[in-house]
């Protein structure tokens, strides 16, 4: 996190806001509502409270305007800037202006949602400058979160107790949903959700993260999925690259998502079904694309299928027992992706490397081998 | 993609978002003749702040997260 400066911060603990006027994209109720939750994001973990006036100057003034609009920070347009706000003082201090030209929703990934942007602007309100953790409120990008299910990362939450202290007022006997952190991709005990390769780079997936690892790079770039691939889900339990068809298929529950580069693939999600998955599969633990055979696998528990990618149909004999064709596994997989020609299976926080073709286990190495921590 | 076969829109783009964004102000006199210029090493503190690849050009990636619908308060702390 990061903050404006020790000095741009409310002295009080109680603070005013005001909203100006509305955006025709939502009902006023609506508007209300959003931004009494918004502001609630904050009061909830901090000893801060905001007490709403309807006339005269409160100390955050919440406006809906476009271009200029007398603060010399003109908005641009639909896209792009979509709100902002100043930091804690007289004046224009702690006010937050929304771009009118965006269009505004209440829950919907259909516009921006006004709760998101809110929360986040009323974060520069209190003090706080962008943070440069992905997955942070305060991250300076928009991205879709659903306001039923929003917890304050913690990230943020130690960004806002830092300038504010703790909420004093909070009942120690109820128990507030665990901050979401951003997973440390260096974490020997991390078990990685899937990895695939994908254009040359290796990805690997964690949550609602994923990390891209180039040849050349020194570090992994971490981002949101959903900030490379918006309609991608989150949790996801297998990935793999089919290199014909450039494109990357996500598992999740019964469901299957392809994107080429960075955009959807039309028809998609379907089914597992649509793999040759028999019904009863609800969900695939991995999934391994075989360059040299053009069959993929797909772990299941302690067994797996072998899917012939040009034929579209699932192999005779299978499933069968993971342990009788790779030496050494005796637990579940947890992702699984080749990589000049070995195959690496990672198995809790384990990546075992193997010889396809005869099923030899090379080595057995940590989950956190490719990502050079 | 090295900056000269961006579009000169992208660049201009490019350019606008560093001035709003990380304080890159107008590049002028021998300074840009030495070492780099002021736009490439904006374009790494971006890179570097948005976890990206540091390339110190305008790639691909770089122009992406610039097009992102986004806050309008600076990332560096020009308010202050």
């Amino acid at each position: 996190f990061s903050i404006f400066g020790n000095n741009f911060k409310w002295q009080k603990r109680s603070l005013t806001y005001r909203i100006e006027n509305y955006t025709p994209d939502m009902s006023v109720a609506e508007v209300d509502y959003s931004i009494d939750k918004a502001l609630q994001v904050w009061a909830k973990v901090t000893p801060l409270k905001f007490q709403r006036i309807y006339s005269g100057i409160a100390d955050i003034m919440i406006s809906f305007v476009r271009w200029e609009h007398g603060d010399y920070n003109s908005f641009d347009g639909p896209g792009k800037t979509l709100a902002h706000a100043f930091a804690p003082g007289d004046g224009l201090g702690g006010d937050a202006h929304f771009d009118d030209d965006e269009f505004f929703t209440f829950r919907s990934n259909r516009g921006v949602v006004l709760f998101i942007v809110a929360a986040h602007e009323f974060g520069h309100s209190l003090g706080l400058a962008h943070s440069s953790v992905p997955g942070a409120l305060m991250y300076p990008t928009y991205s879709y979160r659903n306001p039923d299910t929003f917890v304050l990362p913690q990230d943020d939450v130690r960004g806002i107790q830092y300038l504010y202290g703790s909420n004093s007022r909070k009942d120690p006997s109820v128990d507030d949903p665990k901050p979401p952190t951003t997973p440390d991709v260096c974490d020997s005990t991390m078990v990685l959700d899937a990895v695939t390769t994908h254009r040359g780079e290796i990805i690997f997936f964690k949550d609602s993260f994923l990390w891209r690892s180039y040849p050349q790079s020194q570090t992994p770039q971490q981002s949101l999925i959903r900030s490379l691939w918006p309609s991608a889900p989150v949790d996801i339990d297998a990935a793999y690259e089919n290199r014909q068809l450039d494109t990357v298929f996500l598992f999740k529950g019964r469901k299957v998502w392809a994107f080429t580069g960075n955009q959807p693939v039309r028809g998609y999600p379907k089914t597992l079904t649509a793999f040759g998955l028999p019904k009863a599969v609800r969900k695939v633990d991995a999934a391994l694309h075989d360059v040299n055979s053009g069959k993929t696998l797909f772990f299941v528990g302690n067994s797996y299928f072998s899917y012939d990618e040009s034929r579209k149909t699932m192999e005779q004999g299978y499933p069968r027992l993971v342990n009788q064709a790779f030496t050494g596994l005796t637990r579940r997989v947890t992702a699984a992706f080749q990589h000049k020609g070995f195959t690496y299976i990672y198995s809790g926080p384990y990546m075992y490397e193997y010889d396809l073709g005869t099923g030899t286990l090379h080595r057995v190495l940590r989950n956190s081998y490719f990502l050079r921590c | 993609v090295p900056l000269s076969e961006v579009s000169m829109e992208d660049e201009s783009f490019a350019k606008n978002y560093l001035k709003k964004f990380f304080n890159l102000t107008e590049e002028e006199g021998p300074a840009v003749r030495r070492g780099i210029s002021p736009l490439n090493k904006k374009l790494a503190e971006m890179q570097r702040f948005f976890g990206l690849k540091i390339t110190g050009s305008l790639d691909a990636d770089t122009l992406a997260m610039m097009k992102k619908p986004r806050c309008g308060v600076p990332d560096e702390q020009v308010a202050r």
